[in-house]
């Protein structure tokens, strides 16, 4: 391709300034987002992530692959050649910066980057993306804002304060096990600005440069990270079962519910960990599991000691589609990074004779996300606990941003008696379902080609 | 969501530009582009990503690996590095357009 200014011509999309042209300063990298990286990819399991543009099916060189990851972490500083024309000063407002840790997990986000680089750069230039901070780990950040290739570099803005820019894209698509993960990988501004600081401080000729780089404004940068999340979240617990693990929701100070595929056998003891307000795992066991056949996917942990200090959350009595809800699990990570929140709505709500029986959003879920909840995100009230979600067992395709959880109305009345007397009468009718909730549970159609629920 | 956040969504539009580098001599060996972010506007300084200058790195990919590096230096790069910042109009300046090369990309019907 020919990036030199041509000829104006009819626009076809939107103006745009001619290239202009640039010198590479420096390149850098952030050591602290490294060594994250380092820690949350780079173990045993590490051939298990990729981070190509490329769909995981697709070829890719291994030379060309690895070239990609050693670069992930990388930023360049770029000074643009003077136009000759009118200074640039008087255009744009002045750039801040969020101090890492002023942005708690859960925050809405705006991601404004270009799709495919210089391609068509007067349709797609700075494409803007919703999301909210899912994850992070020092200046290692993970966001929902669903980002493509060649948006890498691209800036990821907070609304408060407005306009702050809080990362940068450091790889748009994330794999695990060939599995689309749904979220994008960040490098937090502020370390990668004071990095780029320090490097020019030892270029003597453009020293003088870090100057001009914009500064963090804000909330002090000392604020834990695992303390700033909405205090809803902290009701998600990472439930392991020898070296099965996945999310649960604490229902009462000793009670947790998850599902029966990551807690599977009545009277097992399983290992509860919570993230917030403080690190800690109590001992449990099964005290219910429904059976293979039944429909919901369901198991209650009793704890041998109380979750202090997690807050218990409120049921929602009704559903309503459309409605913005966040799902809180420790899928991906595990216990490596804390639960991550992923943002949606409530896409649907399945009924069987007027009564919820399942619900499906468009929040990315990924597998250990099982037995999380889902919450409504403005009030954080329980909706329900997050299931699986769709795998298309002919091309193998996951669709993380179409899931299943079961909603909370069919598990509280049983859970409340639970609670209140020791009986697990009501939890076992989840085992004798009606046939329309199983058949609503087996994704049932007339083709029997149709995507399957899995997690 | 335009009230919430347009203020915030001035600043991403105002800041977004994309970056392209290609080789002087062989230009036609292939573009590498990415996205960036304006960071000052007199001089214009620009961070983007460091992915696409990996293959004009003198000492290859390795580089970015070698024991404690956290920087390198502008001429890390060789001198047939070529690069180029386009970004959206601003009020006070003349406006063009790029025909772009077309990658392997189009736009089947659904």
């Amino acid at each position: 391709a020919d990036l030199e200014p041509c000829p104006a011509a009819q626009p076809r999309g939107r103006l745009l300034q001619t290239p202009r042209a640039a010198e590479l300063l420096l390149l850098l990298s952030c050591p602290a987002f490294r060594a994250h990286f380092a820690r949350l990819f780079g173990s045993e399991a590490a051939e298990q992530w990729r981070f190509a543009s490329a769909a995981p099916e697709e070829e890719v060189s291994g030379d060309e692959e690895e070239d990609q990851l050693r670069a992930l972490g990388w930023f360049a500083l770029l000074r643009v050649q003077p136009c000759g024309e009118a200074a640039e000063a008087a255009h744009g407002p002045a750039m801040t910066v969020a101090p890492l840790g002023a942005v708690a997990k859960g925050t809405p986000l705006l991601a404004c980057g270009s799709p495919f680089g210089a391609f068509c750069p007067d349709i797609f230039l700075n494409t803007l993306s919703r999301g909210v901070l899912s994850n992070a780990a020092g200046p290692l950040l993970l966001t929902d804002a669903r980002c493509l290739p060649g948006t890498e570099g691209g800036g990821v803005f907070a609304a408060r304060p407005a306009g702050s820019l809080v990362a940068l894209v450091a790889a748009p698509l994330c794999w695990k096990a060939r599995e689309w993960v749904g979220l994008t990988l960040l490098c937090a501004a502020g370390p990668l600005l004071r990095a780029a600081r320090a490097a020019l401080a030892h270029l003597p000729d453009i020293a003088a440069l870090a100057a001009l780089l914009p500064t963090e404004v804000g909330s002090p940068r000392s604020l834990p990270l695992r303390g700033l999340s909405p205090p809803w979240a902290a009701a998600a617990v990472l439930v392991e079962f020898g070296s099965v693990w996945g999310s649960g929701v604490a229902m009462a100070p000793r009670l947790v519910v998850t599902c029966r595929h990551v807690a599977p056998r009545e009277a097992a003891k399983v290992l509860v960990h919570s993230a917030n307000p403080k690190s800690v795992a109590i001992w449990g066991h099964v005290v219910f599991a429904t059976q293979e056949a039944s429909p919901y996917d369901i198991a209650v942990v009793s704890l041998e000691e109380d979750l202090d200090g997690v807050p218990i959350p409120k049921p929602v009595e009704h559903f309503h589609e459309g409605t913005a809800v966040s799902v809180v699990g420790f899928g991906v990570f595990g216990q490596a990074c804390g639960p991550s929140v992923t943002s949606g709505i409530l896409s649907a709500v399945v009924q069987v004779d007027n009564t919820p029986v399942m619900l499906q959003t468009t929040c990315a879920v990924h597998g250990g996300s099982s037995g999380g909840p889902l919450f409504s995100t403005h009030s954080g009230d329980l909706l329900g606990i997050v299931a699986s979600n769709t795998r298309d067992n002919n091309t193998g395709a996951t669709y993380p941003h179409l899931n299943f959880s079961i909603p909370i109305t069919v598990l509280q009345p049983a859970l409340q008696q639970y609670l209140q007397t020791g009986d697990l009468s009501g939890l076992r009718e989840l085992d004798r379902a009606a046939e329309p909730i199983r058949v609503v549970w087996r994704l049932q159609r007339p083709q029997p080609t149709v995507p399957r629920s899995k997690l | 969501m335009r009230r919430q956040w347009g203020p915030t969504m001035r600043v991403a539009e105002q800041a977004g530009c994309v970056v392209s580098a290609s080789r002087a001599e062989q230009p036609e060996a292939g573009l590498w582009s990415c996205s960036g972010v304006i960071l000052s506007r007199n001089p214009v300084l620009v961070l983007c990503h460091g992915g696409i200058f990996t293959p004009f790195l003198r000492g290859g990919s390795g580089t970015l690996t070698a024991a404690g590096a956290t920087f390198l230096p502008g001429d890390s790069c060789g001198d047939d590095l070529r690069l180029h910042v386009q970004w959206g109009p601003t009020a006070a300046s003349p406006a063009g357009r790029s025909e772009q090369g077309r990658p392997g990309l189009f736009t089947p019907s659904c």
